[in-house]
């Protein structure tokens, strides 16, 4: 099973 | 005041193609680096950044920082109102809530102004940093944008895995499975057509086809693409815009659970 990531758990809020 | 105008005005159409699938209202940021843009989807999973340099346009002129906020779909239909041959200026005075885009037929004898009213959006920039890559792929755009459009009809998710061999992509569905496998060819007549696989190690993420899908409506834009993979970090797959700069789309792979 796998779920999508999202962008905030990569990248930080400028 | 802000005025940029760019002769081979059809570009700006095929980017507005590249990015309305994606993202629905945008802030256009324009700053003496040139004309720039970052703007997620509503489901915050793909990013897409867009740099139009300054030196790329024939005039620029840009007297301080402006953002501009446009709903893609509205600029769009405007754009398409250009003739493919038009030359393009994009003016906005400072202060006003509006942009004008100006068409120019290629021997003048026709000029049209179409205003498009702008608006607030609460955009929400992230940032990202410089990374190594573990691989990074460059291959024809339309060969991309045919294998995932293979892909997504047997499968919603792709597997795209670097290793000395190539780079593969595979899925799985109902109906079966899929596997295409691509290696490296620096063989070919023309450099264009090449596929170089640059790869530090061996690296295997996940992906939902359906925004490699919509990434690759940019493949009118540039006849090549880079794919950057690592591990634990969102795939960025790069169209580069001869003489210009670049789109680039993020997407934050699948997890294992």
């Amino acid at each position: 099973k796998s779920s999508q990531g999202r962008l905030e758990s990569f990248f930080k809020p400028m | 005041m802000l005025e940029l105008r760019l002769v081979q005005g059809s570009l700006l159409k095929k980017v507005l193609d590249a990015m309305r699938e994606l993202v629905n209202d945008a802030n256009f940021d324009c700053s003496a680096t040139g004309f720039s843009l970052q703007a997620m989807d509503s489901s915050h999973v793909a990013l897409v950044a867009l740099l139009l340099r300054s030196e790329g346009f024939e005039h620029y002129r840009c007297d301080r920082n402006l953002s501009m906020g446009m709903n893609l779909n509205n600029m769009s239909k405007m754009l398409r109102c250009a003739g493919n041959d038009d030359i393009i200026t994009i003016k906005a005075d400072d202060g006003t809530d509006s942009v004008t885009f100006m068409f120019e037929s290629p021997n003048q004898d026709k000029i049209a102004d179409f205003e498009m009213k702008l608006m607030d959006i609460d955009s929400e920039h992230l940032g990202i940093p410089d990374a190594e890559y573990q691989a990074i792929v460059r291959m024809p755009s339309s060969e991309f944008a045919r294998i995932c459009k293979d892909l997504s009809s047997i499968g919603d998710t792709v597997v795209i895995s670097v290793t000395k061999e190539g780079v593969k992509f595979s899925t799985a569905g109902d109906i079966g499975t899929a596997n295409i496998v691509c290696r490296q060819n620096k063989t070919v007549d023309k450099p264009e057509e090449a596929t170089i696989i640059e790869m530090q190690e061996p690296v295997s993420l996940t992906f939902a086809l359906r925004y490699l899908n919509s990434f690759t409506k940019a493949t009118p834009l540039s006849d090549t693409v880079t794919i950057s993979l690592s591990s634990e970090l969102p795939v960025v797959v790069e169209y580069k815009i001869a003489e210009m700069g670049y789109i680039r789309y993020y997407l934050a792979p699948k997890i294992e659970e």
